[in-house]
Protein backbone atom coordinates (compact mmCIF):
# COMPACT_ATOMS: atom_id res chain seq x y z
CA UNK A 1 0.00 0.00 0.00
CA UNK A 2 1.52 2.93 -1.92
CA UNK A 3 0.05 5.20 1.26
CA UNK A 4 2.35 3.33 3.90
CA UNK A 5 3.42 6.18 6.04
CA UNK A 6 7.37 6.35 5.72
CA UNK A 7 9.60 7.63 8.73
CA UNK A 8 12.25 8.91 6.31
CA UNK A 9 14.40 10.75 8.91
CA UNK A 10 17.10 8.94 11.55
CA UNK B 1 17.24 16.86 3.10
CA UNK B 2 17.18 20.34 4.58
CA UNK B 3 20.08 22.67 5.97
CA UNK B 4 18.46 22.03 9.79
CA UNK B 5 18.08 18.68 9.23
CA UNK B 6 21.86 18.13 8.16
CA UNK B 7 22.88 20.58 10.94
CA UNK B 8 21.01 18.13 13.03
CA UNK B 9 22.12 15.03 12.82
CA UNK B 10 26.26 17.01 11.88
CA UNK B 11 25.55 17.79 15.76
CA UNK B 12 23.97 14.36 16.86
CA UNK B 13 27.25 12.72 15.21
CA UNK B 14 29.52 15.48 16.87
CA UNK B 15 27.93 14.87 20.51
CA UNK B 16 28.47 11.01 20.00
CA UNK B 17 32.20 11.50 18.73
CA UNK B 18 33.08 14.14 21.73
CA UNK B 19 31.53 11.90 24.44
CA UNK B 20 33.24 8.79 22.42
CA UNK B 21 36.84 10.84 22.39
CA UNK B 22 36.15 12.23 26.00
CA UNK B 23 36.15 8.53 27.45
CA UNK B 24 38.57 7.02 25.02
CA UNK B 25 40.93 9.66 25.49
CA UNK B 26 40.39 10.32 29.36
CA UNK B 27 40.39 6.60 29.64
CA UNK B 28 37.68 7.31 31.93
CA UNK B 29 34.01 7.61 32.25
CA UNK B 30 33.21 9.50 35.11
CA UNK B 31 30.50 12.24 35.17
CA UNK B 32 28.83 10.31 32.06
CA UNK B 33 25.64 8.01 32.50
CA UNK B 34 25.72 4.84 31.36
CA UNK B 35 22.20 4.20 32.04
CA UNK B 36 21.71 7.36 29.03
CA UNK B 37 24.20 5.58 26.62
CA UNK B 38 22.28 2.40 27.05
CA UNK B 39 19.05 3.77 26.48
CA UNK B 40 20.39 5.68 23.64
CA UNK B 41 21.53 2.39 21.96
CA UNK B 42 18.22 0.96 22.49
CA UNK B 43 17.09 4.05 20.72
CA UNK B 44 18.92 3.37 17.84
CA UNK B 45 18.71 -0.36 17.72
CA UNK B 46 14.51 0.11 18.04
CA UNK B 47 14.70 2.47 15.75
CA UNK B 48 16.49 1.00 12.62
CA UNK B 49 15.58 -2.46 13.31
CA UNK B 50 14.84 -2.17 9.49
CA UNK B 51 18.77 -2.48 8.74
CA UNK B 52 18.64 -5.88 10.52
CA UNK B 53 15.38 -7.59 8.85
CA UNK B 54 17.05 -7.14 5.14
CA UNK B 55 19.86 -6.43 3.54
CA UNK B 56 20.65 -2.59 3.01
CA UNK B 57 22.43 -1.26 0.22
CA UNK B 58 25.45 0.40 2.03
CA UNK B 59 25.77 2.88 -0.82
CA UNK B 60 23.08 4.61 0.44
CA UNK B 61 24.20 7.32 3.07
CA UNK B 62 21.29 6.99 5.52
CA UNK B 63 21.99 3.71 6.13
CA UNK B 64 25.63 4.08 6.27
CA UNK B 65 24.58 6.74 9.08
CA UNK B 66 22.19 4.31 10.85
CA UNK B 67 25.15 1.89 11.27
CA UNK B 68 27.68 4.41 12.83
CA UNK B 69 24.83 5.06 15.36
CA UNK B 70 24.72 1.76 16.21
CA UNK B 71 27.63 1.07 16.27
CA UNK B 72 29.20 4.08 18.36
CA UNK B 73 26.85 3.93 20.90
CA UNK B 74 27.19 0.45 21.66
CA UNK B 75 30.99 1.02 21.55
CA UNK B 76 30.25 3.57 24.39
CA UNK B 77 27.93 1.16 26.45
CA UNK B 78 31.36 -1.32 26.00
CA UNK B 79 33.73 1.41 27.40
CA UNK B 80 31.42 2.28 30.16
CA UNK B 81 30.56 -0.64 31.36
CA UNK B 82 33.59 -2.94 30.41
CA UNK B 83 36.72 -1.55 29.62
CA UNK B 84 36.44 1.48 31.95
CA UNK B 85 34.15 -0.04 34.20
CA UNK B 86 36.27 0.79 37.07
CA UNK B 87 35.63 4.69 36.17
CA UNK B 88 31.64 4.47 35.98
CA UNK B 89 29.87 6.37 38.42
CA UNK B 90 27.30 3.69 39.44
CA UNK B 91 26.43 5.47 42.76
CA UNK B 92 25.71 8.68 41.06
CA UNK B 93 24.07 6.95 38.15
CA UNK B 94 20.92 5.85 40.24
CA UNK B 95 17.37 6.71 38.42
CA UNK B 96 15.63 3.90 37.47
CA UNK B 97 15.87 3.26 34.19
CA UNK B 98 12.96 1.30 34.08
CA UNK B 99 10.43 4.24 35.09
CA UNK B 100 11.35 5.48 31.30
CA UNK B 101 11.50 2.40 29.06
CA UNK B 102 7.84 0.76 31.08
CA UNK B 103 6.21 3.72 30.51
CA UNK B 104 7.69 4.90 26.63
CA UNK B 105 6.67 0.78 25.93
CA UNK B 106 3.42 1.52 27.37
CA UNK B 107 2.78 4.98 25.05
CA UNK B 108 4.27 3.29 22.50
CA UNK B 109 1.18 0.76 22.37
CA UNK B 110 -1.19 2.96 23.22
CA UNK B 111 -0.27 5.98 21.11
CA UNK B 112 1.01 5.18 17.84
CA UNK B 113 -0.04 5.89 13.94
CA UNK B 114 -0.23 1.86 12.64
CA UNK B 115 -0.17 -1.26 15.36
CA UNK B 116 2.06 -2.99 14.08
CA UNK B 117 5.58 -4.63 15.49
CA UNK B 118 7.93 -2.16 13.29
CA UNK B 119 5.98 0.62 13.74
CA UNK B 120 5.27 0.08 17.45
CA UNK B 121 9.20 -0.47 17.98
CA UNK B 122 9.43 2.83 15.94
CA UNK B 123 7.19 4.89 18.26
CA UNK B 124 8.91 3.50 21.31
CA UNK B 125 11.93 4.48 19.99
CA UNK B 126 10.49 8.03 19.67
CA UNK B 127 9.22 8.50 22.92
CA UNK B 128 12.29 6.72 24.39
CA UNK B 129 14.66 9.12 23.07
CA UNK B 130 12.77 11.90 24.51
CA UNK B 131 13.46 10.82 27.89
CA UNK B 132 16.81 8.65 28.06
CA UNK B 133 19.12 12.28 28.38
CA UNK B 134 17.33 11.88 32.34
CA UNK B 135 19.33 9.59 33.20
CA UNK B 136 22.64 11.97 32.74
CA UNK B 137 20.86 15.55 33.39
CA UNK B 138 19.82 13.31 37.30
CA UNK B 139 23.95 12.60 37.65
CA UNK B 140 24.65 16.03 36.74
CA UNK B 141 22.74 17.21 39.50
CA UNK B 142 23.74 14.37 42.09
CA UNK B 143 27.59 15.11 41.44
CA UNK B 144 26.95 18.99 41.04
CA UNK B 145 28.55 19.47 38.37
CA UNK B 146 29.65 18.85 34.49
CA UNK B 147 33.08 18.72 33.19
CA UNK B 148 33.67 21.08 30.33
CA UNK B 149 33.78 18.65 27.76
CA UNK B 150 30.50 16.51 29.14
CA UNK B 151 29.16 19.64 28.87
CA UNK B 152 30.06 20.30 25.16
CA UNK B 153 28.71 16.59 24.72
CA UNK B 154 25.03 17.54 26.26
CA UNK B 155 25.35 20.87 23.92
CA UNK B 156 25.80 18.94 20.67
CA UNK B 157 23.32 16.16 21.95
CA UNK B 158 20.78 18.94 22.84
CA UNK B 159 20.53 20.95 19.33
CA UNK B 160 20.50 18.23 17.30
CA UNK B 161 16.90 17.30 18.65
CA UNK B 162 16.37 21.27 18.50
CA UNK B 163 17.45 21.63 15.05
CA UNK B 164 15.04 18.91 14.10
CA UNK B 165 12.40 21.09 15.42
CA UNK B 166 13.25 23.57 12.88
CA UNK B 167 13.50 20.85 10.54
CA UNK B 168 9.66 20.05 11.18
CA UNK B 169 8.74 23.21 10.38
CA UNK B 170 10.46 23.51 7.50
CA UNK B 171 9.27 20.56 5.99
CA UNK B 172 5.72 21.50 7.72
CA UNK B 173 5.85 24.74 5.34
CA UNK B 174 7.41 23.61 2.46
CA UNK B 175 6.69 19.87 2.21
CA UNK B 176 3.59 19.71 4.16
CA UNK B 177 4.72 16.77 5.84
CA UNK B 178 3.94 15.98 9.83
CA UNK B 179 4.89 13.81 11.95
CA UNK B 180 2.88 14.60 14.98
CA UNK B 181 4.39 12.01 17.36
CA UNK B 182 7.76 12.51 16.00
CA UNK B 183 7.53 16.39 16.60
CA UNK B 184 5.61 16.50 20.58
CA UNK B 185 8.53 13.91 21.52
CA UNK B 186 10.88 16.42 20.00
CA UNK B 187 9.77 19.07 21.82
CA UNK B 188 9.47 17.46 25.19
CA UNK B 189 13.01 15.97 24.59
CA UNK B 190 14.67 19.91 23.73
CA UNK B 191 12.39 21.23 26.72
CA UNK B 192 14.47 18.82 28.86
CA UNK B 193 17.75 20.61 28.04
CA UNK B 194 16.42 24.29 28.41
CA UNK B 195 17.98 25.10 32.00
CA UNK B 196 20.90 23.00 31.05
CA UNK B 197 21.12 25.13 28.11
CA UNK B 198 20.89 28.63 30.21
CA UNK B 199 23.46 27.35 32.27
CA UNK B 200 25.77 25.96 29.14
CA UNK B 201 25.04 29.67 27.37
CA UNK B 202 25.70 31.58 30.74
CA UNK B 203 28.89 29.41 31.97
CA UNK B 204 31.05 27.20 29.62
CA UNK B 205 30.72 29.53 26.67
CA UNK B 206 32.77 31.95 29.50
CA UNK B 207 35.32 29.36 30.35
CA UNK B 208 33.56 28.67 33.72
CA UNK B 209 32.19 25.00 34.93
CA UNK B 210 29.23 24.21 35.76
CA UNK B 211 28.16 23.73 38.81
CA UNK B 212 25.10 22.86 40.70
CA UNK B 213 23.16 24.18 42.00
CA UNK B 214 23.61 27.26 39.63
Amino acid sequence: NDHEFKHDEL
Amino acid sequence: MNIFRLFGDLSHLAAIAILLLKIWKTRSCAGVSGKTQLLFAVCFITRYIDLFLHFVSLYNTEKVMKLIYISASVFTCYLIFFKFKATYDGNHDSMRAEFLIVPAAGLACLINTKFDAIEILWTFSIYLEAVAILPQLFLISKTGEAETITSHYLFAQGSYRALYILNWIYRYHYESHVDTIAIVAGVVQTILYCDFFYLYITKVVKGQKIVLPA
